[in-house]
C-alpha cells in the first residue's frame, strides 16, 4: 500500500474529491496553507493500493490546473528611505504537489 | 520509531486521546474531513518506538467504535426528469483507518 | 526527496517560515493541536532533497524555542472527597518535534 499526500489549489479540490470517489478510492481531506503565498489551500491523504497508484496520479492529473496570479510583493524603494513601492510578481502556482510514501502496515479496525 | 497516522470519528478521539496520554504516548491532532460523507473526523500523528507499536494499535482497537449511520444519497428518478429523490443509504464506519509509516530519523529539538 | 514533519510551538511558526523561504525551501502549514496539552500548535510540511536536509533541520534548530509553560492540573484531595486543587505543574516544551521520512516517489504536476 501507498500513502498519497497531493497538495492541491482549492479551486479544484471539489472535481478532484468527485473524480477519486467515482474511481472508487477513498481519502482525507485537510485544510492546509502554501508556505509561499501564504494563502490556504489542501492536502489530501490517499492511502491506495500499489497497483492503483498510477490510476490515482493520473485523476490528480486530469482534475487538477495549473494557475498564474499576480502577487503584489513589496519592494524597497532602495537609497535610505523606508518606502515600500508593491511590484507586481507574476507566480505559477502548478495544479498539485504530489509525495508518495510507502506504507508499512495498514488496519482498518 | 514509526509514525502512526489513526483516522478517527470524532465521537471517539476524546476517548482515544485520554487512553493513549493515560499509557504514556506523545500524539498531535489534526481536524479532517472524510472524502466520501465529507464529515468532519479527526487525523491523529502518533510517533512510536517500533517495541511500542501494539501497544498503541490495541489502544486505538479498544476505543474506536464501528458505527452505521444512514445517509440520504440523492437517487435519479430515472427517465429524462431532472428530479432526484432522497434514497436512504446505510454506511458502515469503521473504528479507525490506521496507516503505519517508516520513521527514518527522529528529532526533539 | 525527504519529507520532514515539524510540529512547532505557534510562537515560533513565523520566523521559522520567514527562515525557510530566505533558504529557499517550499512548505505546507496545517494547524494542530497538541495531544498532552490539548493547545494549539502547528504541523509544517517539508519536502526536501537528500542533500538539503541538514540545511532544513538546521534552520528549525535555529527558529525553535524551547519554553517552560506552568499549568494547573486538577490534583485529587486524597481520601473520599471528590474534591480537586488545582496545583501548578512546570512544563518543558521543546522547540521542535521532527520526523523525517523517505519519499518513494514526487511528482510536480
Ligand atoms: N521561493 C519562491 N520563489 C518564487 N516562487 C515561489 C517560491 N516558493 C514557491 N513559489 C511559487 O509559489 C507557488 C505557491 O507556493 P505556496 O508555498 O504558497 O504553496 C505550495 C505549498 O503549499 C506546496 N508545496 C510545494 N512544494 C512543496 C514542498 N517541497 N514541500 C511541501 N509543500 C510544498 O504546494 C503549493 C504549490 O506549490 P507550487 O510549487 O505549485 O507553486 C508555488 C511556486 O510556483
Ligand atoms: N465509494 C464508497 N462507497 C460506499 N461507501 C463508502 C465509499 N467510500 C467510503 N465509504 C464508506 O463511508 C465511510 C466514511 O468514509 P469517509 O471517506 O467519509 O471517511 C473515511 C476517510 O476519512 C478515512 N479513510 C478511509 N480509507 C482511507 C484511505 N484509503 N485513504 C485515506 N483516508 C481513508 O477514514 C474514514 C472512515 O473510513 P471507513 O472505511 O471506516 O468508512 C467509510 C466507508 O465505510
Ligand atoms: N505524558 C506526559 N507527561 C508529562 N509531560 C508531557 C507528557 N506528554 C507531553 N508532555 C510535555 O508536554 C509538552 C507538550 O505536549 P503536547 O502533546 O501538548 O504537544 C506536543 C505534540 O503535539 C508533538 N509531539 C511530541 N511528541 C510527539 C510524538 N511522539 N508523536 C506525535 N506528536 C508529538 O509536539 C508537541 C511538543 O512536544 P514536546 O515533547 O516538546 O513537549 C511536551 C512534553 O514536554
Amino acid at each position: 500500500m501507498k500513502l498519497v499526500l497531493a497538495i492541491v489549489q482549492d479551486e479544484d479540490v471539489r472535481r478532484l474529491m468527485d473524480g477519486l470517489t467515482e474511481g472508487g478510492f477513498s481519502f482525507t481531506r485537510i485544510a492546509s496553507t502554501g508556505g509561499f503565498l501564504r494563502s490556504g489551500n489542501t492536502t489530501l491523504i490517499i492511502g491506495v493500493e500499489d497497483d492503483k497508484l498510477d490510476d490515482v496520479i493520473s485523476i490528480i492529473e486530469k482534475k487538477c490546473k495549473t494557475r498564474d496570479r499576480i502577487i503584489t510583493s513589496p519592494t524597497p524603494m532602495g537609497g535610505a528611505t523606508d518606502i515600500f513601492l508593491p511590484q507586481a510578481v507574476e507566480v505559477t502556482i502548478g495544479g498539485a504537489t504530489v509525495f508518495v510514501l510507502d506504507v508499512e502496515k495498514f488496519f482498518r479496525i
